[in-house]
């Protein structure tokens, strides 16, 4: 473990809590895609099936595989609830959300056969879940750039997850120097993901620092 | 072989 690895993930945990709180204090889901959580549960549900093979790493690495499992799917729970209580926040929400996901999980599909570590089960879903994250944020950044509005807790959301990605390339670059290990589908998927976030990061910056309306192009 | 499955990083 070193200091990026720790703060990329604490970044990651901070960005669910942000958007749990976010649900839950304001009442509100505008803003929030449904399909991009709904894709996070496949990806933690499939990238962490080794928990069933009891071959743990750490205590900490099984408690945060169990944490993203249970509040990606809590997330989900809370979006679904909202169908009730809110219809027409809802109905808004699946309007907003048209992008096609049937075309990220195909081609992570494809990715995963073609690129992974072993052609056996855990490992192409493993992979599966890695190529799956890399692009899982599109269809959240493809209606915030949509509605144009910008709902300041999801781009916090949005900043936190970013921030994650990002902090996980001085990670690998620090464990080939000091490990010399290298996952090589991960940095390959970690950087494609970091570059879809550039996009977000420059709005973002544009918007925070330089106090312009919230615009993707 | 178990070096497959060694993936630590979350």
């Amino acid at each position: 473990m070193n200091l990026f690895r720790i703060l990329g993930d604490l970044s990651h945990l901070a960005s669910i809590l942000i958007l749990i709180r976010t649900i839950k204090a304001t009442d509100s889901i505008d803003g929030i895609s449904f399909k991009t959580q709904a894709l996070y549960v496949i990806i933690f549900f499939t990238r962490y099936l080794d928990l069933l093979t009891f071959q743990h790493i750490s205590i900490y690495n099984s408690l945060m595989k169990l944490f993203f499992i249970g509040s990606s799917l809590y997330i989900v729970i809370l979006l679904q609830r909202s169908k009730a209580i809110q219809p027409i926040a809802y109905r808004e929400m699946i309007m907003a959300d048209t992008f096609k996901v049937q075309y990220l999980l195909g081609g992570s599909l494809i990715m995963a056969l073609l690129f992974n570590y072993k052609f056996s089960f855990f490992e192409i879903l493993w992979s599966f879940s890695i190529w799956l994250e890399s692009v899982a944020i599109l269809p959240q950044l493809f209606m915030l750039s949509k509605s144009g509005k910008s709902k300041s807790l999801t781009i916090h959301y949005i900043f936190a997850l970013g921030i994650y990605r990002t902090l996980y390339i001085p990670n690998w670059i620090w464990r080939y120097f000091v490990e010399g290990k290298v996952d090589k589908l991960a940095v390959i998927s970690g950087i494609v993901q970091t570059l879809i976030y550039s996009d977000f990061f420059y709005i973002y910056y544009k918007k925070v620092i330089k106090g312009s309306n919230l615009q993707l192009p | 072989d178990e070096e497959d499955l060694d993936h630590d990083e979350l």
